[in-house]
């Protein structure tokens, strides 16, 4: 839903105030008249300026007026409930001090999809032992000595569950897609990738040095109409034809909860013969019947999608990526991957964690308690995004994605939301540009399993109340 | 720069400044009309044609941290709408100006080099050159 | 409140505020002041 076209104008005018008050406040500094408490050592000379000062102007003159509602240092599992260490701001956040105090709330933010972060249970008690019969960590690489057994047997399980040939782990979510997809494409290989992806995936096409072309948003019509476009085109000066074409999209996009329209995507794989990369960061263990990511939830076949690459992070209470898909090419990526060559290998125990929690997705623990986290993620998801929309908020992105982007569109309403929720004991996450476009900031839930209704509810009745305080019910839908 | 609101917000902006400066009883509307184009050629020459780089840390390894505002519109490609925008802006400015200064010889001359000022740089010709 | 929201006020020190709406008031009265004399 679009929002009203005057809220946008005020948005823009909001941002000239902020621009010209940071570039009053630079003056101040710099004549003096204001003490800079940025840089401590202002009076040595020969310091090399490191970074131009303006690519820290907003940093310096708009983030850090709010900065007090990000980052917020924690003292527990980020579970359904989290302990937050308070902090306090004498000078409007350039120093933070800690009074000793912490604040339990409820935990809102953070991406714990099946509630798995946990630190009892079952699964804790597997890592424990993992610790006695392994060292806490691996300190070397997987082309020496990192590969251990509880890796290789997490990556049977892992091809098991995603139901492909082959898969290869590596200790880093951002790593495994910055440090592979050069092994899959190169120079005069043509990547399309969708303009919201990640940074990680964008960081891996830069450093590949494929010709990248980015469409919009989730619409394959756009993308078809590019594909078409850059076959007939080939080569950049050359026109030669281009020796591989890839389409990098994500299963679930965290800034906008949009699910990826798979189908129409492996249409088009198969009609002009390209590859499709599928980055299943937060749709993997979250959305589907049985927790296997957005080709569960269309109930398409795993092995019509090319390089399947996810994270451990989101949904399994622990951390490390994974990529998977045929034997030759995962053999492939083991040989060439940076990851394989310079990281650390992923620590046993969080191997165990992961093929812990997998055991238990896939019921094999002898319990259903992962069919029923999954059915109860989603049965969450479904109230909150109904209960919000029913309110008049502006939401973001298809009803069964766990992450919801609340619209507040203006910078400062963001800080604003999350103080007064923290006051409330609930513990919200805000996203401003330039994670996000200008004019769209926003808030995001994310919907966690272990929610209980009444922890969804408090968390719905706050925003109703300051809803109209604050004026963002912006939605002009009729309400149910 | 092409998003949603943005070109109507820049209007609103210039068309602010315009009555701020129109708000001084002292100043007659020739003058007012001479700063608000001056003043608003200024603040695009600087904005678009001199700070480089962006206002925060961009994720791209300082690729366009050498490139001005203006060369990084749409990835440097030529004559996309948002250019042509940023472009007829200070023409139509300076013809508004020209009009209400009533041909006076002293405006047009000041108003003429304010408006080559921001239109020079914007020519492909000048992209990524220093 | 929502005004200091909307106009990034709410993410300002006092003393800005103060210079922010000092100016916004001057301008209105200025602005007025002007049409009258005009008009």
């Amino acid at each position: 839903e679009e929002v009203p076209f005057h809220i946008i104008l005020i948005c823009y005018l909001s941002y000239v105030v902020l621009i010209l008050f940071g570039y009053m406040r630079d003056l101040m500094r710099k004549t003096g008249l204001e003490r800079n408490t940025n840089a401590v050592e202002r009076d040595r000379e020969g310091y090399v300026q490191l970074y131009q000062s303006f690519e820290s102007f907003y940093t310096r003159n708009i983030y850090r007026r709010i900065r007090d509602a990000w980052n917020m240092p924690i003292a527990s599992v980020p579970g359904a409930r989290i302990t937050i260490i308070d902090r306090l701001t004498p000078d409007y956040n350039n120093t933070f001090s800690y009074p000793g105090t912490k604040t339990e709330a409820i935990n809102m933010g953070s991406y714990n999809y099946l509630g798995f972060a946990e630190n009892t249970g079952p699964i804790i008690e597997n890592v424990n032992n993992t610790i006695d019969q392994y060292i806490v960590g691996v300190g070397t690489t997987r082309h020496e000595l990192g590969t251990t057994e509880a890796i290789s047997q997490l990556e049977t399980l892992t091809a098991r569950y995603l139901g492909v040939e082959s898969s290869v782990v590596f200790g880093m979510g951002f790593g495994t897609n910055a440090t592979n997809i050069h092994t899959i494409v190169g120079k005069g290989c043509l990547v399309l990738s969708d303009e919201l992806n990640h940074a990680s995936l964008i960081l891996g096409c830069r450093l590949s040095r494929a010709t990248v072309r980015t469409f919009r948003h989730n619409d394959m019509r756009d993308l078809e109409r590019k594909l078409r476009e850059q076959l007939v085109l080939g080569q950049p000066r050359t026109h030669r034809e281009w020796k591989k074409v890839i389409i990098i999209v994500e299963g679930i996009y965290s800034m906008e909860g949009s699910i990826i329209d798979l189908p129409e995507l492996i249409r088009i794989k198969k009609k002009y013969k390209c590859y499709v990369y599928l980055d299943e960061a937060h749709s993997i263990g979250a959305i589907g019947p049985h927790g296997r990511g957005v080709c569960d939830y269309y109930g398409c076949d795993p092995n019509d999608i090319d390089i399947l690459m996810g994270t451990f992070t989101k949904s399994f209470g622990a951390a490390g990526g994974y990529l998977a898909g045929k034997k030759s090419l995962i053999d492939h990526i083991r040989v060439h991957s940076y990851g394989d060559a310079y990281a650390c290998a992923m620590a046993p125990l969080v191997a165990t964690q992961i093929s812990s929690v997998m055991t238990t997705l896939m019921g094999e623990d002898g319990t259903n308690q992962g069919q029923q986290r999954i059915k109860q993620l989603a049965r969450n998801t479904r109230y909150f995004r109904r209960k919000l929309n029913q309110l008049g908020f502006i939401l973001y992105g298809n009803d069964d994605s766990p992450v919801v982007p609340l619209m507040l569109y203006f910078l400062p309403k963001i800080p604003a939301v999350i103080r007064m929720a923290y006051k409330e004991g609930i513990g919200f996450i805000g996203a401003g540009f330039p994670a996000t476009s200008l004019t769209t900031g926003r808030v995001r839930f994310c919907i966690s399993a272990s929610h209980t209704r009444e922890m969804l509810d408090k968390s719905i009745e706050f925003m109703d109340e300051i809803g109209d305080k604050l004026e963002i019910k912006y939605s002009a839908r009729r309400r149910s | 720069l092409n998003s949603r609101g943005m070109w109507l917000s820049y209007a609103c902006g210039v068309l602010v400044l315009h009555l701020a400066l129109l708000s001084f009883p002292f100043l007659s509307v020739a003058t007012v009309w001479t700063l608000t184009n001056v003043i608003h050629n200024l603040v695009m020459f600087v904005f678009l044609h001199v700070l480089k780089g962006t206002p925060w840390e961009s994720g791209d390894q300082g690729k366009v941290r050498k490139l001005t505002h203006w060369e990084q519109i749409d990835d440097g490609i030529q004559f996309t709408s948002t250019r042509k925008f940023l472009t007829v802006v200070p023409i139509i400015l300076f013809f508004l100006t020209s009009f209400y200064t009533k041909y006076d010889s002293f405006h047009f001359v000041v108003n003429f080099i304010a408006l080559l000022l921001v239109l020079l740089p914007k020519l492909p010709q000048f992209h990524c050159v220093r | 409140f929502v005004y200091e929201l909307r106009t990034s006020l709410y993410m300002l020190e006092p003393w800005e505020k103060t210079t922010f709406n000092t100016a916004l008031l001057a301008f209105i009265a200025m602005a007025s002041y002007t049409t009258y004399a005009f008009l």
